[in-house]
């Protein structure tokens, strides 16, 4: 589950698989 | 190999980890948010509290003038009274 | 090879993100502590407001009284002062 992109659940960005954090709002890829 | 399964799962507990930190992140942020609504009605208590104050004393000021006023129309009495019994007496 | 590389370099991206989070952690527990401590001072301006209500109350209301004491001596010396007219025309 590392390899694909990820949308973070709180502002939507769609961050690359290799953010550990969302690159707007510095929520992890696991947050609720 | 074994490596990158190890680092995997270093990686996912990683982020469990950061999400449960998140978790804390909201909830500690909430509580500030809400204390601080409470925190507001702090200066709005404390001038509240200095009117009625100012109140209060302004009373008993008045109160305690009354007070001489009111002896001081019981002697005047007191002595036309006197006054009264003594013509009466005459 | 690569695929090792990227993660590791992720796991330490994760391993700081945990540090940061964990720091802004702190930063807010002391936060909702020190609001804590100015929250205490609520019921205390609270109570201090009810008192000075009632004693300004208080205070209003025997000034009340006193003020009618005071009306009921002016009376009685003016009646007075006018009977001493009438028995010095006697």
């Amino acid at each position: 589950s590392h390899a694909s992109e990820w949308q973070c659940k709180s502002c939507t960005m769609v961050n690359a698989a290799s953010s550990i954090l969302c690159k707007v709002c510095e929520r992890p890829r696991l947050a609720t | 190999g074994f490596q990158g399964e190890d680092l995997c799962s270093r990686l996912e507990e990683a982020e469990r980890a950061l999400a449960l930190k998140q978790d804390l992140i909201d909830k500690l942020k909430e509580e500030v948010e809400q204390q601080k609504g409470s925190l507001e009605t702090v200066p709005v208590l404390t001038a509240q509290a200095e009117i009625y104050k100012a109140d209060f004393l302004a009373e008993r000021e008045a109160r305690e003038k009354l007070n001489q006023k009111k002896e001081d129309l019981q002697d005047q009495l007191t002595q036309a009274i006197a006054e009264i019994d003594r013509l009466k007496v005459e």
